[in-house]
């Protein structure tokens, strides 16, 4: 995956 | 989502309440810095600006919700509600010393020159020193209640705990995020010192002060 890709975190 | 991703999450959380219970229980927010408290509203509402554009989980919409909005609540105890508690006085660090550094670097260094990733950045610096003014308070005051003590472990102890989540995703998802794990590292060193006194102190029932 990319880089910084979905922000799934918190 | 792994283990060391929801524990992580969980003490994020547990600090944040402990921090609200003890303000609102004891009637006062002595010893707090309301400083750190606004960086950290700062932090969940630059960061959180995704709950308008993309919808990722239920468990991570209710989360950000919750974080955000108890950091408000905080920021409106220590400055409206119990402002006559509020140790102003001992709350003296410069935080335009961190914010516009932090924003400057924000803009340069990002995954994406965009608004959003740009403030997502932000968020992520920022995080990584907001507790700054709070450890310059206890340190000219020289000593911390042992709920404030019990806020800051689970606060710093939430940072460690993604550390491991990150070198989990990387291992068995091949996913990392140079900024956040630089950021996090950064962040967890800071408690390091503070962890140390609490494990020594806090932990063997004594109270957390300063030698003069």
């Amino acid at each position: 995956p990319e880089e910084g890709d979905e922000k799934d975190e918190l | 989502m792994n283990v060391f991703r929801l524990t992580g999450d969980l003490s994020h959380l547990a600090a944040i309440i402990i921090l609200l219970l003890k303000i609102w229980k004891s009637r006062s927010c002595a010893g707090i810095s309301g400083k750190s408290q606004i960086l950290f509203a700062l932090v969940f509402t630059t960061r959180y600006l995704d709950l308008l554009t993309s919808f990722i989980s239920l468990y991570n919409t209710s989360m950000k919700i919750i974080y955000v909005g108890c950091a408000y609540a905080t920021v409106y105890l220590i400055y409206a509600k119990f402002r006559a508690t509020y140790d102003g006085n001992h709350d003296t660090f410069r935080v335009e010393f961190l914010v516009v550094p932090v924003g400057g670097l924000a803009f340069l260094v990002n995954h994406d020159f965009s608004p959003l990733e740009i403030l997502w950045t932000f968020s992520i610096y920022l995080e990584s020193v907001a507790i700054l003014p709070q450890l310059f308070m206890i340190s000219k005051t020289g000593e911390a209640e042992t709920i404030t003590t019990h806020y800051l472990f689970c606060l710093g102890v939430y940072r460690a705990l993604y550390l491991f989540n990150w070198i989990w995703r990387f291992y068995f998802e091949g996913f990392f995020d140079m900024i956040a794990i630089v950021a996090g590292v950064v962040q967890t060193i800071l408690y390091c010192d503070f962890f140390y006194l609490y494990i020594t102190k806090v932990l063997k029932g004594k109270k957390l002060s300063l030698p003069a």
